[in-house]
């Protein structure tokens, strides 16, 4: 697949990658090269620096760059008249389904990630990365409990001089229910059905932690290892879902506020064989 | 008899500093876990008796909690069922419904009495393999309903048998 589109968005993909490599909201014309992936963090064990190993409290992984889940997906199209569907496979575990259902205003991401391997012998801790052109000059912005929008300024805090020890865990903010980037014209926000950690590690990028499963205790009191190992003892898997939006920066609220709150007071589906009998509290 | 007050209490532990944020022993969590599920099992008898009251009719109501990977029991089983969809927003709103289904061609009737455009997708091979035992079904009912302010919208879903072009005869002369 090369693109799908609603009469709201179109998502372009790259036909050799199968990566996501654009996005469009076509009602307000705007375009926003982007690539979309999944990346892991090795965690630390312990250096040299200090002995923290990254744990259930901690999260410090040991290098600043994430290493890919794959470089490019296996991706096929679902094409029908209601919703159109890319298909992403990136490993044996993780992948995403990318879907644009119609009169649509938002990009769906629906991802997959686990059970996270560790016969490597390596903590991982997994997220969605979105790298953009944006020009953000260190600041991105998460909410505060889906109330106060808060923003953040890279290897910085506002009250107090920062001495920056870990490049990655040390930008990393909660995020309970979006993030943005954002230019002087543009913004692409992310809204997540829970809560997660999330970031901007360099401009024009944004990252959220979607899973992590770690072999170490980090000495802060729980005493063992984030260490999930669900049914089989191979690790738990989590299903969630990311939306996009992008739009004009003074015109961005009105779309993520709105669509937030329909997310978090989603419809509750019930289900019945339709064989009831009447009913009356009398 | 239903009560709300097992889920607010499990929510109330839940407010703890451990749960929260995840930092609990494995044990503990799988207790915190346990507490809201049974906190939700308790509110879906609130939930079934509100709409028992609202619709007029009472119904042996099914909440699938595992629509997330295409299993819920009512769908896959069922040739006719019902669709009742609760908008706890102060706006009307349309939602995207997905339902595990075997079935090819479905038929949905809105609350008034109007067809719902509705198509049928396969359920990708990665979900399958994922839910493991728990759910059968091969394909999933995709339709748009819309629901009022605070209020509900009901869905009638009926399996629509294949027309007789789309039936394959063997050599033998029998439908497959």
């Amino acid at each position: 697949p090369d693109k799908i589109q609603n009469q709201y968005y179109r998502v372009d993909f790259d036909p050799e990658t199968g990566l996501m490599s654009g996005i469009h909201n076509l009602e307000k014309n705007i375009s926003l090269p982007l690539t979309q992936s999944f990346y892991w963090y090795n965690a630390s064990i312990g250096n040299e620096e200090s002995s923290q190993p990254s744990g259930a409290y901690i999260f410090r992984p040991n290098n600043s760059s994430p290493l890919p889940v794959s470089q490019h997906s296996r991706s096929y199209l679902v094409q029908n008249s209601l919703v159109q569907e890319v298909y992403q496979n990136f490993s044996s575990w993780c992948s995403q389904v990318v879907r644009l259902y119609k009169d649509q205003r938002y990009v769906e991401l629906e991802w997959t990630v686990g059970p996270i391997p560790i016969g490597d012998g390596c903590g991982k801790e997994v997220i969605s990365l979105i790298d953009t052109k944006l020009q953000t000059g260190g600041v991105f912005y998460t909410d505060s409990n889906g109330r106060q929008i808060m923003q953040r300024r890279r290897d910085s805090r506002e009250t107090w001089k920062l001495n920056q020890t870990e490049p990655v865990a040390g930008n990393y903010y909660p995020v309970n229910s979006r993030i943005y980037i954002k230019d002087k014209y543009t913004q692409l926000s992310v809204l997540t059905d829970r809560s997660q950690g999330g970031s901007s590690i360099r401009d024009g990028s944004l990252e959220l932690m979607v899973h992590r499963r770690l072999l170490y205790d980090d000495n802060r009191g729980v005493g063992e290892p984030l260490l999930e190992n669900g049914f089989f003892g191979e690790g738990i898997v989590v299903r969630g879902r990311h939306l996009l939006l992008l739009d004009h920066v003074e015109e961005a609220a009105d779309a993520h506020r709105t669509l937030a709150l329909q997310q978090y007071m989603s419809p509750q589906v019930v289900l019945s064989y339709g064989d009831g009998i009447p009913y009356s509290q009398e | 008899q239903s009560n709300s007050t097992v889920m607010r209490r499990a929510m109330g532990v839940a407010q703890h500093h451990d749960a929260v944020t995840g930092t609990a022993k494995q044990p503990v969590n799988n207790d915190y876990t346990l507490r809201l599920s049974q906190g939700w099992d308790s509110c879906q008898v609130v939930i079934s008796n509100s709409l028992s009251s609202l619709t007029g009719i009472k119904e042996n109501f099914a909440f699938c909690n595992l629509l997330n990977i295409s299993v819920c029991h009512v769908t896959e089983t069922a040739n006719n069922f019902k669709v009742f969809l609760y908008n706890p927003l102060g706006r009307s709103i349309t939602w995207n419904v997905r339902l595990p289904v075997n079935g090819h061609a479905y038929k949905v009737i809105g609350p008034n009495d109007e067809t719902i455009p509705s198509e049928v997708v396969d359920v990708s091979d990665f979900t399958k393999e994922l839910r493991l035992y728990q759910g059968r079904a091969e394909r999933e009912l995709i339709f748009q309903g819309q629901i009022p302010a605070m209020g509900f919208s009901s869905f009638t879903v009926g399996k629509l048998s294949l027309p007789d072009r789309f039936v394959f005869k063997s050599k033998k002369g029998k439908k497959q």
